[in-house]
């Protein structure tokens, strides 16, 4: 999930 | 989010502000890359396309259309407006996109986490941001007396990058499983390529001149 995280970014 | 995050949004939306200030203010574009101005839709475009797939939150939503419209709206004005087409400088403009972009996909298809086409192409839209203001340094290095609201944007942009920096400081070592070397990477070299520009940017401050590359 961790590789995830930064598609909550802009 | 974090307000290194929340820092770097802000600054993010305010360089783009100040973009169409000038454009609208003085119903020029002198000075700005559309080379630029292009690639950097291209990047909200593969970018956001999971707009259609994933919700996230209501700021993200709000944010990637904010995005997506101001770039599409900038090169709206430069190519069709009937008096701001006239002030670009496109014989000065002559950065060859082709030379990022090819490298970009190329790069995007090998170096990637997931083989499906929404990441590779997530993935190419962060490689190409690192090196969009390229065009963009070019035309200012040609530019004579680069004036306060181009040499404006170009450092809130640069400001944004190192502020996403921070942001990924604090969240490495405040949420356990974050781990994103692809952007790391490509957001470290994004800033790195600003650091000659702060620097004449500071000086000129400094000294109280007009701003220029040489």
């Amino acid at each position: 999930e961790g590789e995830k995280a930064s598609k909550d970014e802009l | 989010m974090n307000i290194f995050r929340l820092a770097a949004d802000m600054t993010h939306l305010i360089s783009i502000l100040v973009l169409l200030l000038k454009i609208h203010a003085t119903r020029s574009c002198r000075g700005i890359s559309l080379k630029t101005q292009d690639l950097y839709a291209l990047v909200f475009l593969f970018r956001y396309l999971d707009l259609f797939t994933r919700y996230i939150s209501l700021y993200n939503t709000v944010m990637k259309l904010v995005f997506l419209g101001t770039s599409f709206s900038i090169i709206y004005f430069m190519r069709f407006h009937r008096v701001v087409r006239n002030t670009y400088d496109k014989e000065q403009d002559t950065f060859r996109s082709i030379f990022i972009v090819v490298p970009c996909a190329v790069l995007a298809l090998l170096i990637n986490q997931e083989r499906s086409v929404l990441e590779i192409l997530w993935t190419f839209s962060i490689y190409l941001e690192a090196v969009a203001i390229l065009p963009q340094l070019v035309l200012l290095q040609r530019t004579q007396n680069i004036d306060n609201l181009t040499g404006n944007y170009v450092f809130l942009l640069g400001t944004y990058r190192g502020l996403y920096i921070l942001n990924w400081i604090y969240r490495y070592l405040t949420e356990p499983h974050y781990r994103q070397w692809i952007v790391w990477l490509s957001g470290v070299l994004q800033t790195g390529l600003y650091v000659d520009f702060f620097y004449y940017y500071f000086l000129a401050w400094r000294n109280n001149q007009k701003l220029s590359l040489p």
